[in-house]
C-alpha cells in the first residue's frame, strides 16, 4: 500500500516542482515504484521531465471523470518513475470542480485504484490554495512543504499550515505534515542564513535535515528533461535531493 | 488621467511583487503620484512595504462592493506612493466573484473614481490566471510581464500572451503589452544568458532594455519594509529598477 505525498506551498517559485521531480527520481533510484502527478496547469513537472501529453489523457480528464487514472499514466525515462501529465486545460478545473458535490475528493477517489501499484505517489501542486491544491491535500497521507530561504517564506507558511489543519479536521483526518524542506539556500547571504535559522527555531523537528542549496544544475536539468540526479549526479543539488529521498524513506518506512 | 499597469505572470516567484513595489517606488521618486494595488491574497506587496491592513478596508472589501476604493487607500513611507492592501480573505474572492455578472470588471469600475488622483496605478497579481488576474487585466491599460531567466520562463509565456489577447478581444480592447522585463538575471550562468537571448530573439522590441540582475539587496529590502531604491540606492538592483522607471515613463509619456 503506497503512501501519497502532496508537495504544496501557495507561495510561488519556492521549488515545489523541482522537489516533486527530484524527490520522485531519488525514490525511484532507490528501487521504489513512484507515480508523480502534475496538478499544475503550467505543466512544469510534465515538461521538466521532457514529457508532453500527446492524447486527451491528462489529469484534467481524470478529475472530470472522463477517464480512469490508469489511462493517463505515462512511463518516463527514469526507471521506476511514472507520470500523470497536466495540460493548460487544467486551469479550467478550478471553476468546474466548485460545482461538484465531491469536489474535494475527486483525485482521492481516482487514486484508490492505483496506490497498490506504487510504493509512493507524489503530487506537484500549483501556487494557490484553490480546488486543485485542496484535491492534493485530500488525496495525500502527508504534505512536504518546500520553503525558500527568503523574506516572504514565513509570511505564507502560517496560512498554509492553517489550511492543512482545517483540511485535517474536516476532510482528511489522517493528513500529516511530513516535513518542511528549506530550498534555494545560499550560504553566502545573511538573508538565507537568517531565514533558515528562524525556520528551524520555529518548527524544530518538522524541518528536514536535508537543505537544498541554490545550485544552477537544478535550474538547468528541466531543460534537458531530466531530474538533477540523472543530469548531474555529482552536483550539490543531486546530493541534496538524494538525502531528501533517504529522509523520506526512513520516515515512510516507519508508517 | 493616470495610466494603469498590471504586473502579471502566472508562473510563480518570477519577481512580480518585487517589480510592482520597486517600479512604484521608482516612479514616485521621479515625482509621480502612484497607487499600488495588492491583488494577491499572500499580501506580499503589502508586507514588503511594511504595511498591515489594520481595519476591514482591504481590496477584498472593495471587490465585493462593501466599500469604495478610496476608503482602502493607505499612505506609505515612500513620498508619493499610496497602497491598497490585501489580506488573506482575498483568496475567497476567486470563488465569490465567479457568481457575479460583472465579475471581470469589479476592479475597473471601482478604479474609475481614483485614476484622476494618480499619474500611475500599478496592480500586483497572484501567480494564477484566475478571477483576480482577470480583474487586473480588465482594469489595466497595459501589462508588464516579469520573466525569470530560467527554463520554465518561456513555457508559461505563451499561455499568458494568449490570455491577454483573449481579454483584449472580449473584455478590454485597449489592453496593450507595455513590455517584458527580464528578472533574476545571473550573468555567470549559461542558463540565464541562454534564456535572455532566446526571449530577446522571440520578442524583440517588446523586451525592456532594463534587465534586473539577481541581487541580494532586492531580496533583503522587503524585510525592512522598503523598496530596494530606498533600502540601498547604490545597489545594482536599485539602479536596474530606476532604469525600468525611466523606460516606463518614456513609454507612458508617449500615450
Ligand atoms: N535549489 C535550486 N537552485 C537553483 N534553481 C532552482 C532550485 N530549485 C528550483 N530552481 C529553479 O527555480 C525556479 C522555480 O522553481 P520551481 O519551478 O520548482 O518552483 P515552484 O514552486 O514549483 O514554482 P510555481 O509556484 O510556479 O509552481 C525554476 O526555474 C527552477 O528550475
Ligand atoms: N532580482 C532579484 N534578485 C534577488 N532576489 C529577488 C529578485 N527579485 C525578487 N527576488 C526575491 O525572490 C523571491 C520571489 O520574488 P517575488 O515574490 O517578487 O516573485 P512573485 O512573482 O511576486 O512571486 P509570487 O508568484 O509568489 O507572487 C522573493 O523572495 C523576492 O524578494
Ligand atoms: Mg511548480
Ligand atoms: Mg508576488
Amino acid at each position: 500500500m503506497g503512501l501519497t505525498i502532496a508537495v504544496a506551498n501557495q507561495k510561488g517559485g519556492v521549488g515545489k516542482t523541482a522537489t516533486a521531480i527530484n524527490l520522485s527520481a531519488a525514490l525511484a533510484l532507490e528501487g521504489k515504484r513512484v507515480l508523480l502527478i502534475d496538478l499544475d496547469a503550467q505543466g512544469s513537472a510534465t515538461s521538466g521531465l521532457g514529457m508532453r501529453c500527446e492524447t486527451d489523457a491528462s489529469v484534467y480528464d481524470v478529475l472530470l471523470g472522463r477517464i480512469r487514472l490508469e489511462e493517463a499514466i505515462l512511463t518516463t525515462a527514469t526507471p521506476g518513475l511514472d507520470l500523470v501529465p497536466a495540460t493548460r486545460e487544467l486551469a479550467g478545473a478550478e471553476v468546474e470542480l466548485v460545482t461538484m458535490d465531491d469536489r474535494h475528493q475527486r483525485l482521492r477517489d481516482q487514486l484508490a485504484s492505483v496506490t497498490d501499484l506504487y510504493d509512493c505517489v507524489i503530487i506537484d501542486s500549483p501556487p494557490a490554495l484553490g480546488m486543485l491544491t485542496l484535491n492534493a491535500l485530500c488525496a495525500a497521507d502527508g504534505v512536504l512543504v518546500p520553503l525558500q530561504c527568503e523574506f516572504y517564506a514565513l509570511e505564507g507558511l502560517g496560512a498554509l499550515l492553517g489550511t492543512i489543519e482545517r483540511i485535517r479536521m474536516a476532510l482528511n483526518p489522517s493528513l500529516e505534515i511530513y516535513g518542511i524542506l528549506l530550498t534555494m539556500y545560499d550560504a553566502r547571504t545573511s538573508l538565507s542564513r537568517h531565514v533558515a535559522r528562524e525556520v528551524r527555531d520555529h518548527f524544530g523537528g518538522k524541518v528536514l535535515n536535508a537543505m537544498i542549496p541554490r545550485n544552477v544544475r537544478i535550474g538547468e536539468s528541466p531543460s534537458h528533461g531530466l531530474s538533477v540526479i540523472a543530469y548531474d549526479p555529482a552536483s550539490a543539488g543531486a546530493a541534496a535531493y538524494r538525502q531528501v529521498g533517504r529522509e523520506m524513506l526512513s520516515l515512510l518506512s516507519g508508517r
